[in-house]
């Protein structure tokens, strides 16, 4: 059987923020590791990839590997039945036909369960390599959002150009350009999460669409700061690392000019 | 213009 019990209770509420505008269905994957879940766009362009560590969890519980297949509108239904300060407990058999969501408010005052259908997901697992990043960029995750945002009202696709001076960020769209640079500053008086950090091996640039990064900024309320990780004509991976939890990754493939 | 490949043309399936 499997059983989870986080106390913050609204950090799944902002995962699933993460995912919803993404993907309508996926295969939470119960393991003795953690709770994971991989799964693609509809356009299979992009590629999420959440890990929640059995160790962030106040209770864990997991006798053998389950995939847990849930429709995510649905689920976003339930969990929004759940108080931000709830804990949560999930939990389902080997072979579950249901997931139990258990909320209890943190005075002890409510208890709620909820119980949901799964359902039988035939996706493709995908195998990212564990590679060393050309370019590796940490800014503030709101820095990005905002970012993203602007250079969305613009044009759809971005280029992100990565040297040591910094980022630089353009877009072309019908009523012109936009060029935004983000410069590392790592030596004023910042907190760690305020700094932008640039590591290169050698400069980078490649394009993507801004619609899919705008969506991975959901992911914002997640964490402070943002990593994205660039190579040569591979996919940039976008990610949101959750406190003493795991992550939220989104890879996202590179424009090809014809 | 530029052309958006699939993610599955950059990883192998797992």
């Amino acid at each position: 059987m499997f059983e989870a019990r986080l106390l913050q209770g609204g950090l799944l509420k902002k995962v699933l923020d993460s995912i919803k505008d993404i993907i309508t269905e996926g295969n939470f994957d119960c393991s003795p590791n953690g709770l994971s879940l991989q799964a693609m766009d509809s356009s299979h362009v992009s590629l999420i990839d959440i890990l929640l560590e059995s160790e962030g969890f106040e209770h864990y519980r997991c006798d053998r590997n389950i995939p847990m297949g849930l429709n995510i509108t649905n689920l976003v239904k339930m969990i929004k039945c759940a108080g931000s300060e709830d804990i949560v407990t999930i939990k389902c058999e080997d072979k579950p036909d249901n997931v139990t969501f258990l909320f209890e408010s943190k005075d002890n005052d409510k208890i709620s369960d909820f119980e949901m259908k799964t359902m039988t997901i035939d996706d493709e697992h995908l195998l990212v390599p564990d590679q060393t990043y050309t370019a590796v960029v940490k800014m503030p995750s709101a820095e990005f959002q905002r970012l993203c945002r602007d250079m969305a009202a613009i044009g759809d696709t971005v280029n992100i150009s990565v040297t040591k001076e910094g980022v630089r960020f353009s877009t072309t769209g019908d009523m012109g350009t936009a060029n935004i640079t983000v410069r590392p500053n790592p030596s004023g008086d910042q907190k760690e999460e305020e700094r932008t950090e640039v590591q290169i091996t050698e400069p980078v640039s490649a394009g993507f669409a801004l619609r899919y990064l705008n969506s991975f900024t959901k992911a914002t309320p997640l964490s402070p700061t943002v990593t994205l990780g660039m190579v040569p004509n591979l996919p940039i991976v976008v990610e949101y690392k959750i406190a003493d939890m795991g992550h939220v990754r989104y890879y996202l493939a590179p424009k090809i000019e014809d | 213009m530029a052309g958006q490949p699939t993610i599955a043309s950059f990883f192998a399936p797992a």
